[in-house]
């Protein structure tokens, strides 16, 4: 594995977004990680349809079946690849514009622009998450957004932060070897989280967390997805 | 105990709060564009914005290495913020999934 690593160099993340005030994220970490795997199976990189999810997929977890895709009131990034396996695919951003609020379904086969092959879920070990990040292009996360709602920069590495809370999907870009720790006695390795609440939040809309402790739960809900031809 | 004086305010208007945190509320509304439609609002916000403060100063005080401070969420407590900007629900972790296989482990020696 190389020392650091970021998806973003190689170009396949796109712009930073924006989910206003609506619970989406789960699909704003949805599409990241297709846009990815889309980019690195063809090379090209198309800003793909969060709205698309919000509004037409309503699909439940297989084993907790009240957690179901549910607009701006929250959904699952597995549920979501499952839900676009059996619709076909994912139109373009362009092709059905987000609007933060869920509405009638306007989802139109013919305006596929990727279509889901497969998705899977990644072990717990961040060693794992870095090596199947560098293998598979960015990664859906899920993490505890606690001291996100006050992060302005820097590597966030808290002392205390509940890894059971999980409550707010990301996408994993990349990571760096040298965020430099007080605490942490010296440079500690961090994660480069794309987020989605635009670019003024946080690093440019991104979050610098620290690796290899299980920081916020953020090992706990990793997914991959591979694209295929539409 | 004197009769003749009434209260005629409400709680909200004895908000205690550190000096100069109205200010800072102040410059946080002209940053981010925030509009309250009534007094009661303004006052209910300022009062979520001087927790928020004590909030992020906690918050550097736990997490150092990061720069923790007023944000655009600055007037909105936990549960507002959570409800409006998160929104994953449980499930859909390793030990949930029985759709897919969980990726088979890759060598990362070296």
């Amino acid at each position: 594995l190389p020392e650091s690593f970021d998806w973003r160099e190689k170009g396949a993340v796109t712009y930073v977004k924006m989910q206003g005030t609506c619970g989406s994220c789960w699909a704003f970490s949805t599409t990241g990680a297709i846009e990815g795997a889309n980019f690195i199976r063809t090379g090209k990189l198309l800003s793909l349809s969060e709205q698309q999810l919000v509004d037409c997929d309503n699909m439940c977890d297989v084993k907790e079946k009240d957690s179901c895709d549910s607009g701006c009131e929250g959904g699952l990034m597995t549920n979501a690849y499952n839900y676009l396996m059996r619709a076909g695919g994912l139109e373009e951003e362009k092709a059905y514009p987000y609007t933060s609020k869920k509405g009638e379904c306007k989802f139109k086969e013919d305006k596929v622009a990727v279509k889901v092959a497969n998705f899977t879920t990644i072990p717990l070990d961040e060693n794992q998450i870095a090596a199947n990040l560098v293998h598979n292009g960015p990664l859906a996360v899920g993490l505890n957004a606690v001291f996100m709602q006050t992060y302005i920069g820097g590597v966030s590495c808290p002392l205390i932060c509940s890894k059971r809370a999980v409550n707010h999907g990301v996408l994993l870009v990349g990571y760096g070897s040298k965020g430099f720790s007080i605490l942490r006695l010296g440079y500690r390795p961090y994660w480069i989280i794309k987020n989605s609440w635009g670019e003024k939040w946080g690093e440019n809309g991104y979050y610098h967390l620290c690796r290899g402790h299980g920081m916020c739960g953020m090992n706990t809900m990793v997914s991959a997805v591979a694209t295929a031809t539409s | 105990d004197d009769l003749k004086i009434h209260q005629v305010t409400d709680h909200g208007g004895n908000l205690k709060l550190p000096l100069g945190t109205e200010q800072q509320f102040k410059s946080f509304i002209q940053k981010y564009g925030k509009e309250y439609s009534t007094r009661e609002e303004y006052v209910h916000r300022l009062g979520v914005f001087g927790k928020n403060l004590v909030r992020a100063a906690e918050h550097q005080v736990l997490d150092p290495t990061a720069v923790h401070g007023v944000t655009s969420f600055s007037d909105l407590t936990e549960e507002e913020f959570e409800g409006m900007f998160t929104g994953l629900k449980s499930g859909g972790g390793v030990a949930s999934n029985e759709v897919s296989e969980t990726a088979p482990y890759l060598d990362v020696k070296e």
